[in-house]
Protein backbone atom coordinates (compact mmCIF):
# COMPACT_ATOMS: atom_id res chain seq x y z
CA UNK A 1 0.00 0.00 0.00
CA UNK A 2 1.10 3.46 -1.10
CA UNK A 3 1.13 5.46 1.68
CA UNK A 4 2.38 9.04 1.59
CA UNK A 5 4.65 10.77 4.32
CA UNK A 6 2.97 12.42 6.65
CA UNK A 7 -0.51 9.72 6.46
CA UNK A 8 -1.12 6.60 8.25
CA UNK A 9 -4.22 4.27 7.77
CA UNK A 10 -7.33 5.49 8.87
CA UNK A 11 -8.78 2.20 9.92
CA UNK A 12 -8.58 -1.51 9.12
CA UNK A 13 -11.84 -0.91 6.63
CA UNK A 14 -12.13 -0.61 2.83
CA UNK A 15 -13.88 2.10 0.76
CA UNK A 16 -15.92 1.55 -2.40
CA UNK A 17 -17.91 4.21 -4.75
CA UNK A 18 -21.09 3.40 -3.68
CA UNK A 19 -22.53 3.35 -7.48
CA UNK A 20 -20.29 0.47 -7.97
CA UNK A 21 -22.11 -1.76 -5.28
CA UNK A 22 -25.40 -3.47 -5.41
CA UNK A 23 -27.36 -5.86 -3.34
CA UNK A 24 -28.01 -8.51 -5.13
CA UNK A 25 -26.16 -10.94 -6.66
CA UNK A 26 -25.26 -10.19 -10.55
CA UNK A 27 -27.58 -11.38 -13.01
CA UNK A 28 -25.09 -13.84 -14.62
CA UNK A 29 -24.20 -15.19 -11.50
CA UNK A 30 -28.55 -15.81 -10.40
CA UNK B 1 -19.04 36.91 -15.11
CA UNK B 2 -21.84 36.12 -12.78
CA UNK B 3 -23.36 33.61 -15.64
CA UNK B 4 -20.32 32.09 -15.78
CA UNK B 5 -19.94 31.42 -11.97
CA UNK B 6 -23.44 29.86 -12.18
CA UNK B 7 -22.61 28.05 -15.37
CA UNK B 8 -19.69 26.56 -13.91
CA UNK B 9 -21.60 25.79 -10.78
CA UNK B 10 -24.79 24.33 -12.57
CA UNK B 11 -21.86 21.87 -14.61
CA UNK B 12 -20.37 20.76 -11.44
CA UNK B 13 -24.16 19.59 -10.16
CA UNK B 14 -24.84 17.85 -13.14
CA UNK B 15 -21.99 15.96 -12.97
CA UNK B 16 -21.58 15.04 -9.23
CA UNK B 17 -25.39 13.98 -10.09
CA UNK B 18 -24.57 11.74 -12.62
CA UNK B 19 -21.18 10.15 -11.04
CA UNK B 20 -23.73 9.73 -7.88
CA UNK B 21 -26.75 8.56 -9.70
CA UNK B 22 -26.30 4.66 -9.25
CA UNK B 23 -25.59 5.29 -5.54
CA UNK B 24 -28.86 5.74 -5.23
CA UNK B 25 -30.00 2.25 -5.86
CA UNK B 26 -28.53 1.01 -2.37
CA UNK B 27 -28.08 4.06 -0.84
CA UNK B 28 -30.82 4.26 1.83
CA UNK B 29 -31.41 0.46 1.49
CA UNK B 30 -28.25 -0.51 3.06
CA UNK B 31 -27.54 -1.55 6.44
CA UNK B 32 -24.88 -3.23 8.27
CA UNK B 33 -23.90 -6.68 7.68
CA UNK B 34 -25.38 -6.35 4.47
CA UNK B 35 -23.57 -8.49 1.83
CA UNK B 36 -22.48 -6.12 -1.07
CA UNK B 37 -21.76 -7.19 -4.90
CA UNK B 38 -19.91 -5.43 -7.95
CA UNK B 39 -22.15 -4.13 -10.47
CA UNK B 40 -23.32 -6.32 -13.22
CA UNK B 41 -21.78 -3.70 -15.53
CA UNK B 42 -18.19 -5.49 -14.60
CA UNK B 43 -19.40 -8.80 -16.38
CA UNK B 44 -20.46 -6.96 -19.25
CA UNK B 45 -17.87 -4.27 -20.61
CA UNK B 46 -14.39 -6.01 -21.88
CA UNK B 47 -12.65 -2.60 -20.83
CA UNK B 48 -13.10 -3.42 -17.04
CA UNK B 49 -10.89 -6.19 -16.00
CA UNK B 50 -10.38 -5.56 -12.25
CA UNK B 51 -12.36 -3.62 -9.48
CA UNK B 52 -10.00 -2.09 -6.89
CA UNK B 53 -11.42 -0.56 -3.39
CA UNK B 54 -9.71 2.14 -1.49
CA UNK B 55 -8.33 2.54 1.70
CA UNK B 56 -8.87 5.76 4.00
CA UNK B 57 -5.31 7.38 4.80
CA UNK B 58 -5.71 10.28 7.86
CA UNK B 59 -2.72 12.66 8.21
CA UNK B 60 -0.73 11.68 11.16
CA UNK B 61 -1.61 13.52 14.36
CA UNK B 62 0.11 13.71 18.25
CA UNK B 63 -2.11 11.40 19.83
CA UNK B 64 -0.44 8.73 16.88
CA UNK B 65 3.26 9.92 17.67
CA UNK B 66 2.62 9.37 21.38
CA UNK B 67 2.17 5.28 20.34
CA UNK B 68 5.08 5.03 18.14
CA UNK B 69 7.58 2.72 19.78
CA UNK B 70 10.51 5.42 19.18
CA UNK B 71 12.38 7.48 21.81
CA UNK B 72 11.01 10.78 23.24
CA UNK B 73 13.63 12.97 21.52
CA UNK B 74 12.01 11.71 17.69
CA UNK B 75 8.68 11.87 19.63
CA UNK B 76 9.22 15.70 20.60
CA UNK B 77 10.94 16.27 17.09
CA UNK B 78 7.98 14.73 14.92
CA UNK B 79 5.52 16.76 16.79
CA UNK B 80 7.38 19.93 16.26
CA UNK B 81 7.42 19.33 12.60
CA UNK B 82 3.81 18.15 12.01
CA UNK B 83 2.20 19.32 9.19
CA UNK B 84 -1.48 19.67 10.23
CA UNK B 85 -2.63 20.99 6.29
CA UNK B 86 -3.28 17.33 5.32
CA UNK B 87 -6.66 16.25 5.01
CA UNK B 88 -7.74 12.79 4.54
CA UNK B 89 -7.80 10.97 1.46
CA UNK B 90 -8.11 7.91 -0.31
CA UNK B 91 -5.82 5.85 -1.67
CA UNK B 92 -6.08 2.18 -3.76
CA UNK B 93 -6.26 -0.77 -1.96
CA UNK B 94 -3.62 -3.47 -1.73
CA UNK B 95 -6.17 -5.74 -3.13
CA UNK B 96 -8.06 -5.91 -6.42
CA UNK B 97 -11.12 -8.03 -7.68
CA UNK B 98 -10.57 -9.64 -11.01
CA UNK B 99 -12.98 -9.97 -12.95
CA UNK B 100 -11.57 -13.22 -14.68
CA UNK B 101 -11.65 -14.59 -10.83
CA UNK B 102 -15.28 -13.67 -10.19
CA UNK B 103 -16.23 -15.57 -13.30
CA UNK B 104 -14.34 -18.70 -11.93
CA UNK B 105 -16.19 -17.97 -8.17
CA UNK B 106 -19.08 -17.52 -9.87
CA UNK B 107 -20.03 -14.72 -7.91
CA UNK B 108 -19.50 -10.98 -7.60
CA UNK B 109 -19.87 -11.05 -4.01
CA UNK B 110 -17.26 -8.24 -2.52
CA UNK B 111 -17.54 -7.88 0.95
CA UNK B 112 -20.07 -6.97 3.88
CA UNK B 113 -21.08 -3.52 4.40
CA UNK B 114 -19.98 -1.64 7.46
CA UNK B 115 -21.28 1.50 6.99
CA UNK B 116 -21.53 4.73 4.65
CA UNK B 117 -18.81 7.82 4.24
CA UNK B 118 -18.74 11.06 2.18
CA UNK B 119 -15.42 12.13 1.60
CA UNK B 120 -14.85 14.74 -1.37
CA UNK B 121 -10.84 14.03 -1.64
CA UNK B 122 -11.28 12.22 -4.77
CA UNK B 123 -13.10 13.92 -7.74
CA UNK B 124 -16.97 14.53 -7.19
CA UNK B 125 -17.76 11.40 -5.91
CA UNK B 126 -18.69 11.47 -2.58
CA UNK B 127 -21.04 8.36 -1.92
CA UNK B 128 -18.49 5.33 -0.50
CA UNK B 129 -19.60 2.54 1.03
CA UNK B 130 -17.28 0.98 4.06
CA UNK B 131 -16.80 -2.68 3.73
CA UNK B 132 -14.86 -5.61 5.04
CA UNK B 133 -13.46 -7.44 2.13
CA UNK B 134 -14.68 -11.09 1.24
Amino acid sequence: LDIPKGYILSNDNYYMDASDARLEEAPQFK
Amino acid sequence: ALAAVIGIGLFIFIIHGALNQDSKLTWNKVKPGDRLYAYDGFFKDTILTEFTPFRLLKPIAASDIDTMKIQEWEKVKLKAQLDTSLKPQLVTAEITYKVDSLFKSKSSFVGIYVGKDSIHESGFIDHWYIFKPA
